[in-house]
């Protein structure tokens, strides 16, 4: 017997606390590292933020274990925290960076960019 | 930030932290202040940067090597050679030394400048592998990659790969650039500081990334890590 989806926070709609990529981006100078990586200058990680809903809809590809963690949550013992809202695909970057020894390197990094969220 | 002995510490536990394990491998130890490289060898890195990913850094969907790592390494040390006639010689050596088990060397070329502009006459170049009793010849490389202009590309995969690429320790790669006068005119002595300026380099090309770190488990960790007692209380099974 699952409930309705509701907002979790009053006042707050659906979409602004939902589980959701947002975007954001830092530079390698904010991250002390612009004396080593040449390109880039900026690097977009973005993060993933939000309540997973109590109803997780396909959209989320969240696993059956999730669906099941909601319902431990919501039914049996409300101290199992609801599934949490976590990156789901990710995308490489490329970098162009000196090494110790003076070469130049050009190298791409797997999963450092997020893009897209799920609950798990 | 990350401290420099934060760096040291982290770089320490890769298995708990790959990407800054990977990442601080490849910095440079003495970073404040450090220079970044400029001239050709930037502008060339560059330019197969932006070939091959997006301002943002996204790897294009086209690339023009199927690498994931590049590396471009300069002349260690060079020799101009006394003239002959209308030939113009320069030794350079490259000094190879794999820092990593998981590089795997899938081509490796010589890019160089194949025309050389002097104040009065021009230089025709091309490179090839210097053994000291022989030289050794091989046939063009493959002339299928978009290259910044003005540079030219000699394959010396197999080459490098059968003679020079050592299973571990360093080596060095001889090379030679010839280049021939164009014109019957006095060139001077200018012909070797054209030389001595950046005409040739070497540039790898791998297919690893962080992720091919070969990670042992966290128990393995501990036992190599004497200091690890505390560390040994977390990973405890908690009843």
């Amino acid at each position: 017997q699952v409930g309705p989806v509701s907002s979790e926070a009053p006042g707050q709609s659906l979409e602004q606390t939902q589980c959701s990529l947002h975007p954001f981006q830092v530079s390698f100078h904010q991250l002390g590292w612009e004396n080593w990586i040449i390109a880039p200058h900026l690097y977009s990680p973005n993060y993933c933020k939000g309540t997973c809903p109590r109803v997780l809809h396909s959209g989320l590809h969240s696993p059956n274990h999730a669906i099941i963690q909601n319902l431990i949550n919501e039914l049996v013992d409300r101290s199992v925290p609801r599934p949490s809202c976590v990156p789901y695909k990710y995308t490489p970057i490329s970098v162009l960076l000196i090494e110790a020894s003076g070469s130049i390197l050009y190298k791409e990094y797997e999963d450092m960019i997020a893009q897209s969220c799920t609950c798990r | 930030r990350v401290h420099a002995q934060d760096a040291v510490a982290l770089a320490q536990v890769p298995t708990l932290l790959p990407l800054f394990g990977a990442l601080l491998q490849e910095a440079p130890r003495k970073s404040p202040g450090r220079r970044l490289p400029r001239g050709r060898p930037l502008q060339y890195m560059l330019a197969l940067y932006r070939q091959n990913a997006d301002p943002h850094g996204r790897p294009r969907e086209k690339r023009i090597f199927s690498a994931n790592a590049v590396r471009l390494v300069s002349p260690a040390g060079r020799r101009a050679l006394p003239p002959r006639g209308p030939w113009y010689v320069q030794t350079l050596d490259f000094l190879l030394e794999p820092n990593r088990d998981m590089e795997q060397l899938v081509r490796a070329t010589v890019a160089y400048r194949p025309h050389l502009r002097l104040s009065h006459s021009h230089l025709s170049c091309h490179v090839e592998p210097w053994a000291h009793k022989s030289a050794i010849l091989l046939e063009e490389g493959s002339p299928g990659l978009a290259l910044p202009e003005a540079w030219a590309e000699r394959d010396l995969t197999d080459y490098i790969q059968q003679h020079v690429w050592p299973a571990k320790g360093k080596r060095v790669l001889h090379i030679q650039v010839r280049c021939q006068q164009q014109e019957r005119t006095q060139i001077g002595l200018g012909w070797s500081q054209a030389l001595a300026t950046d005409t040739a380099f070497l540039v790898l090309y791998f297919n690893n990334t962080f992720k091919n770190v070969p990670r042992t488990g966290l128990q393995e960790l501990l036992l190599e890590n004497p200091g690890g007692a505390d560390l040994f209380s977390l990973a405890r099974p908690v009843r």
